[in-house]
């Protein structure tokens, strides 16, 4: 049950996708279950709905688990899923934001890399899609986004691991994504969870022009930042992916901003140096409670200044 | 199923912007299959580089060469690999 599950641990998909169903079933005026669409080697994508009535209210997304690897983030989701059901009437902010909002959550954004993690490869980071004339096999699927795609900042060598992809949403990881939220048109602020590095970054990744909104999101990363600090000291920095961290061509909150929603975020979680993508498991809950505390401050600033 | 065994984490720090620049030609020689755990960004941000057991010694020495200073991150990745392996294994026991 998901009172049962071991959420200090890492878990396969098959547990993950099981535990999805079980939640719901604990929670089934508040938590839904949607298939947004399949992976290039058919596994169902899956987002979690959370949602107490109404029709396309305003929406936050929240997505982890697109770098495979990167199991900190799909651990984290896992947590996060469970902590907005649990706090549900428990807590008055997160009962006033899903009053008002839904939110939805993809907790494994890449399930064939994911897989692949798993069975043959623990540090492999792409999809595992496969195109006539490619040496290599997997797309970075946030490199594959309509903005700014195929610019500095990503590869065209299929044997890299930021290579773009054929052409823009070629991955049906991130097509599937792009039909959602293009097709729900009321999303107002997307998450998009990473790892490792501790940062939260808003856009752009392509280019230094800086956002309309720079000011507000940099005051917003400056609140969550000091909220996730607060609980155990983690350092982060923020700003814009460009100017914090690299040129990221074709990245997914680039696109989002494009498309509208202001409150475009994404973070790199920790590590503080010593474990990379191979965080130790015990780190698993101090890691999400964290990030919980800064993702809090997003979705409040969401709720209390929509546009 | 691909092991790591004798793989190791560098985490390099890059003192000026040619010394960045040298790390992209480090990432583009392919047969030392450098994995970039966090990319070059600016000068005394870390960088963070998986390099396979078979061309360490290389990759070490294009280092030194051009007076990189260097630590190394993670001694041998599989060791942790099989740390969370085992963790995992632990895990389904106790919840059986």
């Amino acid at each position: 049950s998901s009172r049962t599950f071991d959420f200090a641990s890492y878990h396969t998909i098959d547990e993950i996708y099981d535990w999805m169903d079980v939640l719901v079933e604990d929670h089934p005026s508040l938590v839904s279950k949607i298939q947004i669409g399949q992976s290039y080697e058919n596994r169902p994508l899956y987002v979690l709905k959370f949602s107490t009535g109404g029709r396309n209210r305003p929406a936050i997304w929240l997505d982890t688990g697109i770098h495979a690897r990167e199991w900190i983030t799909h651990a984290t989701g896992v947590w996060t899923a469970n902590k907005i059901a649990s706090e549900y009437g428990q807590d008055p902010s997160v009962t006033a934001i899903l009053d008002s909002m839904d939110i939805f959550l993809e907790i494994v954004t890449n399930p064939d890399g994911f897989a692949f993690t798993h069975s043959s490869n623990r540090l492999w980071r792409k999809t595992r899609s496969k195109y006539s004339g490619n040496l290599c096999v997997g797309v970075d699927p946030n490199r594959n986004w309509d903005a700014g795609f195929g610019e500095a900042g990503a590869s065209s060598s299929s044997c890299s691991e930021t290579y773009h992809g054929p052409y823009a949403n070629s991955e049906p990881e991130v097509k599937s994504i792009v039909d959602f939220v293009q097709s729900h048109g009321n999303i107002k602020a997307f998450v998009s969870i990473h790892s490792y590095s501790q940062l939260l970054l808003y856009p752009y990744g392509y280019t230094y022009t800086a956002v309309p909104d720079q000011q507000e999101l940099h005051e917003v990363s400056a609140k969550a930042v000091a909220a996730l600090s607060s609980l155990y000291g983690t350092q982060y920095k923020y700003g814009s992916i460009i100017t914090t961290i690299y040129r990221a061509s074709g990245g997914t909150i680039d696109w989002t901003y494009n498309q509208g929603i202001k409150y475009s975020f994404t973070f790199e979680l920790r590590d503080t140096g010593r474990y990379g993508f191979l965080l130790p498991a015990k780190q698993i809950v101090p890691t999400a409670e964290e990030t919980w505390l800064a993702l809090k401050v997003i979705m409040e600033h969401a709720r209390d200044n929509l546009y | 199923q691909q092991l790591f065994v004798g793989d190791q984490v560098l985490r390099v720090s890059a003192r000026n912007e040619e010394q960045i620049s040298l790390l992209g030609v480090l990432g583009e020689q392919e047969e030392l299959q450098v994995d970039f755990w966090r990319h070059p960004n600016s000068p005394g941000h870390p960088v963070d580089l998986r390099v396979p057991f078979l061309t360490l010694q290389g990759v070490k020495k294009f280092l030194d060469f051009h007076n990189f200073s260097y630590s190394i991150m993670i001694e041998d990745v599989q060791e942790l690999l099989d740390e969370e392996k085992e963790s995992m294994r632990r895990s389904r026991r106790i919840k059986r």
